[in-house]
């Protein structure tokens, strides 16, 4: 099964 | 003090419409070069960047940097209301930060409307990204394809499954799928140059071979804008997410950030 990553994982928030 | 104006229909307002099914609310900073917009979708996928270039509009003016939130679907449906041929003005002044002001003035000049948007706070959008040319060196392959071509895929593969397979090597760029229902796999022999015609699909940067899974509600998504210009690029890479790119004149763009899909 596959999980959905999210954007967070390679952007760090400002 | 900051005001634009530009004619009903033009790409600001296109892209602002093709972007709503993602995106609520967005922050907005304008300087003396452009206006820019970041956004979240609410399920945090997908990261949307892009950048208007002063030139791109009928009249800009920007005094003073400065960043605001805007509910975008608010402000679209708005812009909705103007008629063809309208002239429409967004400004900002800075006595009032609380709210934009919209204007649609008619072509003969004999009716004005002004509405008035509140701001709402959009800091959680505003991510931390690399300089540009510095994030794109890492990505595995890049390669750009016109844009009609990339929605009719993601609408032929979004038949079958929820999901998306694209794999880039020397020889062939993929699109598949495979569902209860069968399988689809749409491959394209690419042109290699830097210089990609308009008409065909091109890898312009390889650095080995590289495939992510994507939910297609997302890519249909990015296709969706993508459908406003002719071209649009395509990066993959294992260590971030997927970058779909269409350039808006010279120094302007669109960027979808989109997280790919891994397996546990």
């Amino acid at each position: 099964p596959c999980i959905q990553k999210r954007i967070i994982h390679y952007f760090s928030k400002k | 003090m900051f005001e634009l104006t530009m004619a009903k229909g033009s790409i600001l307002q296109g892209v602002l419409e093709a972007i709503l099914d993602l995106v609520n609310v967005a922050n907005v900073d304008c300087s003396s070069k452009g206006f820019s917009l970041q956004a979240l979708d609410t399920e945090h996928v997908v990261f949307l960047s892009l950048f208007f270039p002063s030139e791109v509009f009928r009249s800009y003016r920007c005094d003073e940097d400065c960043s605001m939130g805007i509910a975008i679907a608010d402000m679209v449906d708005l812009l909705r209301a103007s008629n063809d041929g309208d002239i429409i003005t967004i400004k900002v002044t800075d006595q009032n930060f609380e709210d934009i002001t919209i204007t649609f003035e008619s072509p003969d000049k004999t009716k004005t409307t002004d509405m008035d948007l509140q701001l709402v706070d959009a800091r959680s959008h505003r991510l931390k990204i690399s300089e540009w040319h510095d994030m794109e060196s890492e990505y595995q392959a890049i390669f750009c394809m016109p844009s009609a071509q990339f929605m009719l895929n993601c609408k032929s593969l979004s038949v079958i499954d929820d999901d998306v397979v694209i794999r880039v090597n020397e020889e062939v760029i993929s699109f598949s799928t495979k569902g209860k229902s069968g399988c689809v796999n749409i491959s394209h022999v690419p042109n290699k140059t830097d210089n990609p015609e308009k008409a065909s699909v091109t890898l312009t940067h390889m650095r080995g071979p590289v495939s992510l899974t994507l939910n297609l509600r997302y890519m249909k998504s990015c296709a969706k804008v993508s459908t406003l210009f002719d071209q649009v690029k395509i990066g993959l890479s294992t260590k971030l997410p997927l970058m779909v790119e269409c350039k808006i004149a010279e120094k302007g763009y669109i960027r979808y950030f989109v997280a790919p899909k891994i397996t546990e």
